[in-house]
């Protein structure tokens, strides 16, 4: 464990955090994407798997527990949830995001570190978890302005990311043939997709007002 | 056992 990953997962735990305190302090998800919430929550079952087979450390177990429970309790807010769910706004949230689950699945059956199922289903969840943010950069791009805490939710998520490239690269040089092209590929692309995000973010925060998204 | 140890991250 090295401080960019600890950073990293801190940064993720906060984003879920965030985006939990808002749906359940103001009982609404508006401008939250349920397309990228049902994606991660795909993308933590298919990399947790090995949650009840293999023991990590105390530290991996709770935060896998506490990443699928926030994950799936999202999901269940925004869709279940007799106030929250009100909110949603389902004819702009329209990504079908169907259409980005099966190509990373068939990627995942092209290139993978080993065929078997636990191998593909990971390579599967790196490939969906670099594009899941897409529903909702698209829906952030129609509603154009946004609340501060769904600002702060998609920054700290970019944030993790690229805070885990620091620490692959870190490991790489601490650490003999540490070397996991799956996994460092789809970080970068995961993070280059908030690039643009990043971009405006930090020019709203200097001028001081809403976050203006360009159309 | 290989300790792949990529898959102790998160």
């Amino acid at each position: 464990m090295n401080i960019f990953r600890l950073a990293g997962d801190l940064t993720h735990l906060a984003s879920v955090l965030v985006l939990l305190l808002k749906i359940h302090t103001i009982k609404s998800c508006a401008g939250i994407s349920l397309k990228t919430q049902e994606l991660y929550a795909i993308v933590f079952a298919t990399r947790y798997l090995d949650l009840f087979t293999t023991y990590i450390s105390l530290y991996n177990t709770l935060m896998k527990l506490i990443f699928l429970g926030s994950s799936f309790s999202i999901v269940w807010y925004i869709r279940k949830h007799k106030i929250v769910r009100r909110s949603y706004d389902k004819d702009q949230d329209t990504f079908r995001h169907y259409f980005i689950v099966l190509p990373c699945f068939v990627l995942a059956l092209i290139i993978h570190e080993k065929f078997t199922v636990r191998e593909v289903l990971w390579a599967f969840s790196l490939y969906l978890e670099a594009v899941a943010i897409l529903p909702q950069l698209v829906l952030l791009q129609r509603t154009r302005n946004i609340d501060n805490l769904t600002g702060q939710y998609v920054f700290l998520l970019g944030a993790y990311r690229a805070l885990y490239i620091l620490n692959w690269i870190y490991r790489y040089f601490t650490e003999p043939h540490f070397v996991h092209w799956i996994t460092w590929i789809s970080g970068l692309v995961q993070t280059l997709l908030y690039a643009d995000f990043f971009y405006y973010y930090f020019q709203s925060m200097k001028n001081n007002g809403k976050l203006q998204l360009p159309a | 056992v290989d300790t792949d140890s990529i898959k102790d991250e998160l």
